[in-house]
């Protein structure tokens, strides 16, 4: 069985859409590069919460192939289960053809109902991909669908529009203060070694024996250990809420990321969220196994401020700072 | 052989969520814990 866990995609706002079948019908996903599975709501799922989303209708196809094999989808209230089957996934006119997917049949908690996607496409390697299925960018790549093995992310902070995935290459308006490339450490997740301490305005704040950190467009914030935490939450001045007054933001330091011998600032006006008048660090705490050691997850907050390539050729990250 | 999704920013499950008063409970319920995506067993 695959598992998906929903609750962890709780801040993500960031979507695309992909269509399966012949013809295609059309849903709205998150470009995961911290899974592996592609999965979306099927007919089979009748209950209300399901009736909000778009579901793949495999007698609508004409090139479905079904499978007896389960999938279960957990999500904070419940877990969906399904089946996997195989079409054809058309991505930004790229036409996958035998794709293996999740179809989603049973009920989920009724929250569901107000997920704004209907699914997730999953862009990390297939050594984590539940139920063996090979993820949309490794058959991209088998079938010769791609110019270069590689697929490239920009995020717009602002902007509702702008934001984008570009499979196959990388656009070169975006990476005008040169790219340094950052070999992984684990071809699992985007996985790559941070070989210096984090540092909070010059102070080194956590990771000081080296760490872990996992680059994940689904994950909205800075995923960081508890204990690294308190540390920047104290040194940031915000309560153990993570609040902070708006007012602060200009005169907050940078937090440093160094990564392969490169420092990768983020400043504050990426890692304050306001809302409503009120502004809380991007941060959040992570509780991981202690054998997992340091990790850190640098989602969206991070993605934000550079534009990310996913090089599954040569097993790196390359990152180019966007300011 | 080169190609873009675009990308639409909207609101998230959580400001949905909030914005119709089901975060709290939700919350409750459910602490939510990022390392379950990357350790399920955890």
């Amino acid at each position: 069985a695959s598992t998906e866990y929903l609750q962890n995609y709780l801040d993500n706002e960031y979507y695309g859409s992909i269509s399966i079948g012949t013809p295609g019908q059309q849903f709205t996903v998150l470009f995961d590069t911290g899974s592996s599975n592609l999965w979306v709501p099927s007919v089979y799922c009748s209950s209300p919460a399901c009736s909000n989303h778009d579901r793949f209708n495999p007698s609508e196809s004409s090139t479905f192939t079904g499978t007896n094999d389960s999938l279960e989808i957990t999500y904070g209230t419940g877990s969906m289960t399904g089946v996997l089957g195989y079409d054809t996934v058309t991505v930004a006119g790229l036409q996958v053809v035998n794709q293996i997917f999740g179809l989603a049949e049973t009920e989920p908690g009724d929250f569901f109902y107000y997920c704004p996607f209907d699914g997730i496409l999953g862009l990390a390697y297939p050594s984590i991909s539940s139920s063996g299925a090979t993820p949309v960018f490794d058959n991209m790549m088998s079938q010769n669908l791609v110019s270069q093995d590689l697929f490239s992310v920009y995020l717009s902070g602002d902007e509702q529009s702008g934001s984008f995935v570009l499979f196959g290459g990388i656009d070169s308006s975006y990476t005008t203060n040169g790219i340094t490339w950052i070999p992984l450490s684990a071809e699992t997740y985007w996985e790559i070694t941070m070989d210096r301490y984090v540092s909070v305005g010059g102070q080194a704040v956590a990771c000081t024996s080296g760490c872990q950190a996992i680059v994940d467009t689904g994950t909205s914030l800075l995923a960081v250990p508890n204990s690294a935490l308190s540390n920047i939450l104290s040194y940031l001045g915000a309560n153990s809420n993570g609040e902070i007054s708006c007012q602060a933001i200009n005169s907050l330091p940078d937090v440093v990321f160094y990564l392969n011998g490169n420092a990768f600032p983020v400043p504050p006006s990426a890692y304050v969220i306001q809302s409503n008048g009120y502004c809380t660090l991007g941060f959040e705490a992570i509780d991981v196994p202690t054998e997992a050691g340091e990790l850190w997850i640098l989602g969206d907050v991070f993605i934000r401020e550079y534009y990310v390539i996913f090089d599954r050729g040569n097993n790196r990250v390359g990152l180019s700072p966007l300011a | 052989a080169v190609h873009r999704v675009p990308l639409r920013k909207g609101k998230s499950l959580r400001q949905i969520l909030k914005e119709r008063g089901l975060l709290e409970s939700y919350l409750q319920q459910h602490p939510y814990n990022p390392a379950a995506k990357y350790f399920p067993s955890f």
